[in-house]
């Protein structure tokens, strides 16, 4: 048990530092395993310091900031051990346009290197215009939902209209 | 071991035969506030074994059927399958030699809710761990519900060891 | 004290059901006093129905249907006894762009009625196309926050891209 | 009366005096993450009088001074002021004479803060009478944080019932 987890800790910790500096464009950031008698008992602390800041824990850190570094320790976990299948809804909404165009492209490399087939729910144009596909879901029929195809040309004019 | 369709009917707000191709790559989900976009994670989790109708925003498990609108009568029946293509041959010893596996759940209201995977009736038990040998299920860290990053930060430290441990 | 809770509670009530109405475009929803042998102990309970769909508890709620039921019982309780300035840090951010506008709409009018003064912060591009006037924070020193007015013709241009 | 400026220096991240004209009307403040709109709502609260370091999202009060950057060194004081247009002539009797009001708290790392009204040194309890009076303070339902929106959702409904309270 001991040393699996010490093990998974540390991939764990480099996939971390590496993402949140793909994240934020910047910056550096490691996990700590608090003290404890035994390890199965110690807890995972969150060191960030965005480009330019002085390294802090994650309370003071901005909520887009924090989201952020949410996402890469999120992904740094599945990158140790990959699901065939993600399903992330709305996670980009405290995200501006820079931050959510940085976390599309990582997402496009961590699907294009594990194979993961992703599903992703947001209101963002910005993260629309950049899924290979997309479906929408209306209720034409109040309280009925209905599941549609988005017509790609549609979904072309989404792009446009988000890269001007 | 891929996933590769999601099939839904009178499963919450999605009362009518529904279905989700998951194809490679990323697939965006739209729509406007309350259409049902969450309802279709809700789903997938169901069908890989979840047991807690707290996970699925309702009160008991039976929250899960559709209970009507101005329009039309609550149903007493849910049912989600999933379709896994197993071209790569990576599930586990006993359906390894099928190509395709399909896994169903069904509920009845006020009876409970019943397994099939490739047509044999199973435990709850023998879904959850076809999927956790497949590094997913119901409680995969790669299934993010909405709000639930919130959740990641405000943790204390004893509780995001959990997520360690889902990697180890 | 028990007197003017009730009558509090009447008040908020009655603008809970017409702001309610407003930012969901119909539908119906009321507030509870639940139960409790002093009124001074008993809780706020929230019933709402969004248009076409039967009355539930908060719970059952989507995320936006939530955040939007949570908005109309805030401005309930300011409209009972306003002030004269209203902060909003990023209250739009679950929001579908049809809510966002009937959300604007109804800011406009609550600060033409009662004069109050409002600071919106947001992301999204429909609620700076609404606004009277915008102010961008920047950090062009890394950690360093400056705020600078952004001249409404670049608001304009917002506003153009948003309508589009 | 209305609340016309905001004033600070050294205060988080905004180190250099900087000044927020307060309209009439709808006034959006937009920026990347990270920049210090969020401070800027602080402020706000911070100088009508909020005593607790925990809504200001740090461990103690002295951390809303200004901590420095990998460019710059930390600094030992830090001052927000509201300037309020008393031409209503609603303010409490006491500084009803007066056609503006204007409020500082200054703090210095190690030793506390302290109030000035009209330059005349006050304690908090006054600065909160003052804002109560207005139906407004560091506790107004009427200044919402971010995420704040949730918590009135996931309350339970006892603690809904302080949103009453405030109206009542
Ligand atoms: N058993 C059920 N029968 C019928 N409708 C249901 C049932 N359970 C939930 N719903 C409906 O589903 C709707 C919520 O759907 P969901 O949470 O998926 O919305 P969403 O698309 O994620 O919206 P948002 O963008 O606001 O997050 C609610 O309005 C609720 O009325
Ligand atoms: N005492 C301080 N001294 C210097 N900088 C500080 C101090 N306290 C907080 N900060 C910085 O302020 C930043 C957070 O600012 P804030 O929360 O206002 O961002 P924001 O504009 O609201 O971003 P978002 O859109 O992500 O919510 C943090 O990165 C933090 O480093
Ligand atoms: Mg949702
Ligand atoms: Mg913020």
């Amino acid at each position: 048990g001991r040393e699996r987890l010490i093990v998974a800790f540390e991939a764990v910790n480099r996939h971390f530092q590496d993402l949140f500096v793909r994240l934020f464009g910047g910056g550096r950031a490691h996990l700590t395993l608090t003290e404890a008698e035994d390890p199965l008992d110690a807890g995972l602390e969150v060191m960030a310091s965005p480009p330019g800041k002085r390294l802090q824990v994650l309370s003071l850190l901005s909520g887009g900031e924090q989201a952020l570094t949410a996402l890469s320790l999120l992904f740094a976990v599945f990158l140790a051990n990959p699901a065939p299948i993600c399903v992330l809804d709305e996670v980009d909404a405290p995200l501006d346009d820079a931050n959510v165009d940085r976390f599309c492209t990582m997402l496009d490399e961590i699907s294009r290197a594990t194979g993961t087939r992703f599903l992703l729910i947001t209101h963002h144009r910005l993260t629309m215009a950049r899924m290979d596909r997309l479906y929408g879901v209306t209720m034409v029929e109040r309280g009925i939902s209905q599941l549609v195809s988005v017509d790609l040309r549609a979904g072309e004019q989404i792009r446009l209209r988000a890269a001007e | 071991m891929q996933f590769a369709k999601l099939r839904l009917a009178g499963f919450k707000s999605f009362v009518e035969p529904t279905e989700l191709v998951i194809e490679p790559g990323l697939t965006g989900i739209v729509g406007p506030n309350g259409c049902g976009k969450s309802n279709l994670v809700e789903a997938l989790r169901w069908v890989m074994g979840e047991t807690s109708a707290r996970q699925m925003r309702g009160g008991e498990m039976d929250d899960v059927i559709f209970n009507g609108t101005l329009g039309r009568p609550a149903r007493n029946l849910a049912e989600v399958s999933l379709l896994i293509d197993n071209h790569d041959r990576k599930a586990p010893a006993a359906l390894n030699d099928q190509i395709e596996i399909e896994v169903v759940r069904r509920i009845e209201r006020g009876s409970g809710s019943a397994y099939r995977v490739n047509g044999r009736e199973v435990r709850a038990r023998d879904v959850q761990l076809l999927f956790a040998d497949a590094a997913s299920g119901a409680h995969s860290p790669a299934l993010v519900s909405q709000g639930r990053i919130g959740a990641i930060i405000n943790a204390k430290p004893s509780d995001r060891r959990a997520l360690l441990e889902e990697a180890a």
